[in-house]
Formats: C-alpha cells, sequence, structure tokens
C-alpha cells in the first residue's frame, strides 16, 4: 500500500510538471509519454528551461526545490511562448 | 516584452474595473490599481484616466474557472490573474481568479501586487527571469510592501517600451546626468557605498546594504552578491545591525525595535524579539551597530555616539552602560553604521569609510575606505 502510494504521487508529480511545462513553457503536448524516459529528451530540456528561467539550480531533474517552486501561487501568463 | 514586441502606440491609456470581487470593499479595489497603475506611470511617459462604461484599452475583471477565454483559472491557489499584451478587444485585459482570497494586507494575496504585475503584462512586458522584478512569475508574498519599488530589470523593461518620465521644465536637472531610471542595485565599488550591517557567519563575513548583501569567504577570492529574502525570506530590507554568537552558532540582526536569532538558514523559533528585552532603556528605538568580541564573549551596540555592553555568558546588559564611543574607541567616528571583529581587530563602518580598531593599544591602527573588503 505504502508503495502504491508512493507510486501515485510521483504519477501526480509527473502529471503536474507535463501540465506546468505545457501552460508556461511552451512544451508540446504531443510530448507525451516522458516521465519514463531518462535520457535528455524535450521534457529535460523544457526542465531545464524551466529551472533556469526561475533562477533554480538547473539539474534537468524534477527535484525537491523545482517542485516546491512550481506548487508556489504564479501569475498564469506563460514564461516561454504564449497562451496556449 | 512578449514576441513580436507588442505595446501601446499612445501613450494616454484608459481602463475600466469592470466588476469587483466580494473579498474587498470597493474603494479597496480601486485604491489597489490606482496604486499599481502609479507604479508604472511613475518611471514612463504614460497616464491613465478611468472610464466605468464601454471599451477600455485595460478592462479589469474579476473571474472564476471557465470565464471564456480558453484560459480557465484553476480554484483557490496557484493561478492568480493573468493579462493580455497591449491591443485591441480582450487585449490588454487583466483577469483576477476570484477563488482566490484578495486582500489589502499579506494575509491572503495581495491585490496592489499582483495588479501591478499584471499591468506590466497590459503594458507589453513579459515575464522576467529577475527573482527581484516584479514581473518574475511567482507570487512573492514576502514583498515588503512599505518599501515596494520596481527592480531595475522592471525598469529597464519598461523604460525600453515608453521612454522614461518627461521631465518637468521647473525640473532642473545637471546636463550630465541622467534621468533617474529608478531603484537600483547597490555597486560594490560605488566610492560612496556605505552598509547597514556587517556580520562574520560561520567563517564568512556578511555585509548587509538595502535588500541585498555580499557574502566574503576566507577561502575564495570571490564574493557573493545576495538579496537577503533568498536566505532568510521572513527578514526586513535595511537592517540596521548585526552580529555572531560563533559559541552558540547564531546571527542577531536588528531592524528598529526588534531583533531575531538565526541558525544557517533558520530563523529560530520565538522571534523577532523587542530590542528592549536585551535591557535597553524604553526610549531607544533602535541601535546602530553591533559587534561581538568571540573571545571574551561581549556583544558591544552602538547607538548614536554611545554604547552598551552585553554580558553574553550572563544574558545580562552589564551596568556602567552607556558610555561615549569617542572615550573608549578614540579615532572612531563618533556614530558608527556597522562594525564587526576580525583577526583581532574591531572594524567600526561609517559612511564610506572604516576604522580598524586595536583593542590591545586602544587606538584606529588604519583608516581604509568601506568597500575594501569587496577588493574595491
Amino acid at each position: 500500500y505504502p508503495l502504491n502510494g508512493a507510486a501515485r504521487k510521483e504519477d501526480s508529480n509527473m502529471d503536474f510538471l507535463q501540465q506546468y511545462l505545457e501552460n508556461y513553457y511552451n512544451l508540446a503536448k504531443d510530448t507525451k509519454p516522458f516521465v519514463r524516459r531518462r535520457d535528455g529528451g524535450p521534457v529535460v530540456e523544457k526542465i531545464r528551461e524551466m529551472q533556469k528561467f526561475l533562477g533554480l539550480v538547473v539539474t534537468g531533474k524534477l527535484d525537491s526545490d523545482t517542485v516546491e517552486m512550481m506548487h508556489k501561487p504564479r501569475c498564469g501568463v506563460p514564461d516561454v511562448g504564449d497562451f496556449t | 516584452t512578449f514576441p513580436g514586441v507588442p505595446k501601446w502606440r499612445k501613450t494616454h491609456l484608459t481602463y475600466r474595473i469592470v466588476d469587483y470581487t466580494l473579498d474587498l470593499p470597493r474603494d479597496a479595489v480601486d485604491s489597489a490599481i490606482e496604486k499599481a497603475l502609479n507604479v508604472w506611470k511613475e518611471v514612463t511617459a504614460l497616464t491613465f484616466s478611468r472610464t466605468d462604461e464601454g471599451e477600455a484599452d485595460i478592462k479589469i475583471s474579476f473571474a472564476v474557472r471557465d470565464h471564456g477565454d480558453f484560459s480557465p483559472f484553476d480554484g483557490s491557489g496557484h493561478v492568480l490573474a493573468h493579462a493580455y499584451p497591449p491591443g485591441p478587444g480582450f487585449y490588454g485585459d487583466i483577469h483576477f481568479d476570484d477563488d482566490e482570497l484578495w486582500v489589502e494586507d499579506k494575509s491572503g494575496t495581495n491585490l496592489f501586487l499582483v495588479a501591478a504585475h499584471e499591468l506590466g503584462h497590459s503594458l507589453g512586458l513579459f515575464h522576467s527571469a529577475d527573482p527581484r522584478a516584479l514581473m518574475y512569475p511567482v507570487y512573492n508574498r514576502l514583498t515588503d510592501l512599505a518599501r515596494f519599488h520596481l527592480s531595475q530589470d522592471d525598469v529597464d523593461g519598461i523604460q525600453f517600451l515608453y521612454g522614461p518620465p518627461p521631465v518637468s521644465p521647473d525640473e532642473p536637472v545637471a546636463p550630465t546626468e541622467s534621468v533617474p531610471s529608478g531603484p537600483e542595485t547597490p555597486a560594490a565599488c560605488d566610492p560612496a557605498l556605505s552598509f547597514d550591517a556587517i556580520s562574520t557567519l560561520r567563517g564568512e563575513i556578511l555585509f548587509f546594504k538595502d535588500r541585498y548583501f555580499w557574502r566574503r569567504s576566507h577561502w575564495s577570492l570571490e564574493f557573493e552578491f545576495h538579496l537577503i529574502a533568498t536566505f532568510w525570506p521572513s527578514l526586513p530590507s535595511g537592517l540596521d545591525a548585526a552580529y555572531e554568537v560563533t559559541s552558540k552558532d547564531i546571527l542577531f540582526v536588528f531592524k528598529g525595535n526588534q531583533f531575531w536569532a538565526i541558525r544557517g538558514t533558520e530563523v529560530q523559533a520565538g522571534y523577532p524579539k523587542s530590542i528592549h528585552t536585551l535591557g535597553f532603556p524604553a526610549t531607544i528605538g533602535k541601535i546602530d551597530a553591533a559587534v561581538s568580541d568571540k573571545e571574551k564573549k561581549k556583544t558591544y551596540f552602538f547607538v548614536g555616539n554611545k554604547y552598551w555592553r552585553f554580558d553574553e555568558n550572563n544574558q545580562s546588559m552589564e551596568q556602567g552602560f552607556p558610555r561615549l564611543i569617542a572615550d573608549d574607541f578614540p579615532g572612531v567616528e563618533p556614530e558608527v553604521d556597522a562594525a564587526f571583529q576580525e583577526f583581532g581587530f574591531f572594524y567600526f563602518f561609517r559612511g564610506s569609510l572604516q576604522f580598524g580598531f586595536d583593542p590591545n593599544a586602544k587606538m584606529v591602527t588604519h583608516t581604509l575606505k568601506s568597500n575594501d573588503w569587496l577588493y574595491c
């Protein structure tokens, strides 16, 4: 049960990441599925772009600082690109 | 700026508050919007007038969830508002998410701060990657509302689009001076640089100035420059004094009649406390500087031309104080801005000068520019 819970939390984080990158960093919506990829695919590049823009340490990974920043209240206007 | 650099082709713009949130009285909403408009008006040639009906360049409304623009809000939290770049129709408009709790202070989401940010979009500014900027996309609930000002990045951006404010014919401007472009980041090698407060911290030296501090390490010739809020978001800017008690691994910082205790990046529970809990008389409203003698476990507090001495062992102010600074620290200016102890010396700072004081010889042995520590 705890393992399933952890997995669900990770999936939830990944869904949130996908949505965040689509909304604010112009991630193409057909990039799914991305969360299982460990290479330097477009999502990793977008994470890096987001981390650089927001002044975070650029790791290309969904670390705790990045998740925390993504959950903070913010303006709905994208940081990159335009409204989708 | 937004892609394509959209901007208004006129400098007088109209705005209309189409509807109101129930979270605040109407006049509080009006006031927040006016104040937010003034933020941009002060640094540009732009002017604004309000209209209560019909079309306006900037239409302001509160809405929840789907509100007809294909960018639905998401309930309470996360997305607070959005706005469109300059242009006709819905362009230039601002939508606030009315599922947020809109407030005038910091108890919820501050309407003025969000309005000022969104107006930046309405005028043509895109998001800034500078965390100090109003146009940074993430809401900073710790912004000091009383001392709010645009960052240089905001000012540069808006003046790129609309230029600086016109100079009044009555206002003398020296021919060699540029038009003031708003608040600036302090420059380490500004010959007039003074410091608000200085302290050691875990073997480094911190030089506080306005919202910032320089961080100098013994192990590196480089020094770093940070926002105070980056490390201690709850601390105010413009500190008065700071000192470290190394034996307790605590940094104390002072602003007005309050002080905070910090260990690393953690502000300790129970703070801020009143400076009067240290034993200052009620007539003292702030202190100018503080320095701790690490060996003798005594802390010196400087107020005006006097100083007090605090015993860190007994946690009490010593008898026989205050005394005149000039009597016990001859050669030091009658008042000090900041002080710290290093290499057995006390370093006292006043304006752009610092005085190296040898406590054994009881004399100033060297006088340097304040920013000598920043390799200037």
